[in-house]
């Protein structure tokens, strides 16, 4: 792991004395190392390696007596820092019932994330509705429907051939009706170079104003994670990020390129296939694995 | 037209930037740099053009790989669709019955994924529209019991393929790693050498994880090739170089979209000139 790699950089300078520049620019290649295995995208990692940099050559690398523990320190703390050092909650102000839209690219775990968080705010005390918006994937309303079901939560009776904006629309007015509080809109999977998805996107946004729209993102996503959020983020506009598949072992560096790129929170993370397997986010445990 | 310029450093982080951005590791990336780094450093000229053409050559040997006939050459030829939670299996498996029936193959698919919510609607509502007949039991059943009843309707329907949908699942799960091996050992009870292959689905938009999955499903079952989803996004796909290399799996298909036609033989050739214009 890093660690390793670090005093195994240092370890051959014992005896020298002092650090010099050269050092620590062997040191950073090992950080930059780290993160790229670790998916974070390659021209973020160039720029946190160069903030790191600038720390890294001061004193409390220099002159340490443990400079490979100073140093990841510094990373640990700035990936901290960069992530979203404290957690940004789910915003549920404005009028009821509140609209939450997901987002994101086809797998991404878009369906199963609307329960897991319908069941997260019931258990909160809310009166979360579900809304299932993707009319093209087979069987998707099945799905959502199913999933409402066993969250114990009322979900709208979309019709296959209804049209997503006229579905979230027709579902946030059914909401109030029924006195829900808050609404969980979720969309069919879509490539950021589809423009009509995209525009549909923006259109069910524009229809029901939604309070979040959360981008749903797989954490085993690589380099291109930075394209596809920075679009999702121009097109449609984000309010978070909900990580999924985070038990695995994937590093999750794109979440800190989607951090970097768009400067929208990571509010929650998938951990899991049950419908319970939803965590507020803390960035310190996703930077441990990052940097691996 | 361009004028063929010297490859100097500042081209040669251009070409990891290329590289790494496509997803093929900085590993592999800094093998492949690894001689024109040198001849930089020992003044040697070098032309881009002459650059680009080695490491084009160099990817197409890392996928020059044995490539056995598909379907396999069994009555009834026995397919597994596996891979992490997402990546388009079950979308596949609907592309590759399709692709079949084309050919003129007759096509049962087996809906092994008993656990996800509404998996086993996804793939019936798929063999409707494609024109396949789909084994399969309530949800909750025993997938291995699915395999089994699906691969003996298919030996007593004489059918030429059966394709298995099995359940997303992350191959850290050291339970679902063992249920996905029961369900390999059941297939050759029922058909001699079944499942005659094992197609790892890999999405392109995925990262160095690519690697953990095939080595981990490879511990587990027998992996034949890889199918490289999701290639219509802007995803190179570049850590199926490396999963291919590594694992010596051959990549069959590439997934370009969510309809049945939306499948295509791989071509290496392509996919080298697509990541390195
Ligand atoms: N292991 C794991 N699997 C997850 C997690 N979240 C979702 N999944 C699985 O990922 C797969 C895809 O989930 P879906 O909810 O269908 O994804 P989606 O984004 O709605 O997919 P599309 O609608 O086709 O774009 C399913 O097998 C889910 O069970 C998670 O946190 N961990
Ligand atoms: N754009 C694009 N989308 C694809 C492709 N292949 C599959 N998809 C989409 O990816 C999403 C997930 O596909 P599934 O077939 O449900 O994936 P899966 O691996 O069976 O998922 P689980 O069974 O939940 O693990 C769906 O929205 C598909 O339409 C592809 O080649 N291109
Ligand atoms: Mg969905
Ligand atoms: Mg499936």
């Amino acid at each position: 792991n890093l660690s390793d790699r670090l005093e195994g950089v240092f370890q051959k300078l014992r005896g020298k004395g002092k650090l010099t520049k050269e050092d620590v620019e062997r040191g950073l290649r090992e950080v930059r190392l780290a993160l790229l295995e670790a998916d974070v995208n390659y021209r973020v990692v160039k720029n946190f390696v160069e903030r790191v940099r600038e720390r890294a050559l001061g004193a409390e690398v220099l002159e340490s007596l443990t400079p490979a523990q100073q140093l990841i320190k510094i990373v640990h703390e700035e990936l901290i820092r960069t992530l979203g050092e404290t957690p940004a909650p789910l915003d549920l102000g404005g009028p009821r019932p509140v609209p939450l839209l997901l987002v994101g690219l086809q797998g991404s775990g878009k369906t199963t994330t609307a329960a897991k968080l319908a069941l997260f705010l019931r258990k909160k005390g809310h009166r979360p509705y579900l809304v299932p918006a993707d009319v093209y994937r087979p069987a998707a309303i099945d799905q959502l429907k199913t999933l409402a079901e066993k969250v114990g939560v009322p979900v709208y009776d979309t019709q296959p051939s209804e049209n997503p904006v006229d579905i979230a629309r027709k579902a946030l007015v059914e909401a109030k009706a029924q006195g829900r509080d808050v609404v969980i809109i979720d969309t069919a999977g879509r490539l950021h170079v589809d423009e009509a998805m995209m525009a549909e996107a923006a259109a069910i946004k524009e229809a029901v104003s939604p309070r979040e729209v959360l981008l749903v993102a797989d954490a085993m996503t690589g380099q291109d994670a930075v394209n596809m959020a920075r679009s999702f983020q121009e097109k449609v506009g984000l309010t978070g990020v909900i990580l999924t598949k985070v038990e695995g072992d994937a590093r999750g560096g794109a979440a800190l390129s989607i951090r970097e790129v768009t400067g929208v929170p990571i509010k929650f993370l998938g951990t899991g296939e049950k419908i319970d397997a939803l965590e507020v986010f803390y960035p310190d445990r996703l930077a441990s694995r990052i940097l691996g | 037209f361009e004028v063929d310029r010297l490859v100097d450093q500042a081209f040669l982080e251009e070409l990891e930037e290329l590289l790494i951005t496509a997803d093929i590791g900085i590993e592999t990336v800094n093998r492949l740099l690894e001689p024109s780094r040198r001849k930089l450093l020992l003044g040697e000229p070098l032309k881009v053009s002459e650059l680009k053409r080695s490491l084009r050559e160099e990817i197409l040997r890392m996928l020059d790989l044995p490539t056995p006939p598909f379907p396999p050459e069994a009555s009834p030829a026995v397919v597994f669709f596996i891979g992490v939670n997402g990546v388009g299996k079950t979308t596949t498996l609907a592309k590759v019955a399709w692709h079949l029936k084309e050919r003129g193959f007759s096509v049962l698919a087996v809906a092994a994924d008993t656990f996800r919510a509404a998996a086993i609607e996804q793939l019936v509502t798929w063999g409707e529209r494609v024109g396949f007949e789909v084994i399969r039991q309530a949800q909750g059943a025993d997938p291995g019991a699915v395999v089994y009843q699906g691969l003996e309707a298919a030996k007593a329907r004489g059918v030429d393929v059966v394709l298995v949908d099995t359940a997303g699942r992350l191959h850290t799960k050291y339970n679902l790693m063992e249920e996905l091996k029961k369900m390999v050992r059941v297939a050759g009870k029922v058909v001699p050498e079944a499942p005659h292959e094992n197609i790892l689905v890999l999405d392109a938009t995925t990262g160095q994880n690519a690697v953990s999955q095939a080595k981990l499903f490879g511990q587990a079952v027998r992996l034949d090739s890889l199918i490289l989803t999701k290639m219509d996004g802007t995803a190179k796909g570049g850590i199926a170089i490396t999963v291919a290399h590594l694992f010596r799996l051959p990549i069959r298909f590439v997934g370009l979209g969510e309809k049945m036609e939306d499948l295509a033989p791989f071509e290496p050739r392509a996919f080298v000139q697509a990541l390195m214009p």
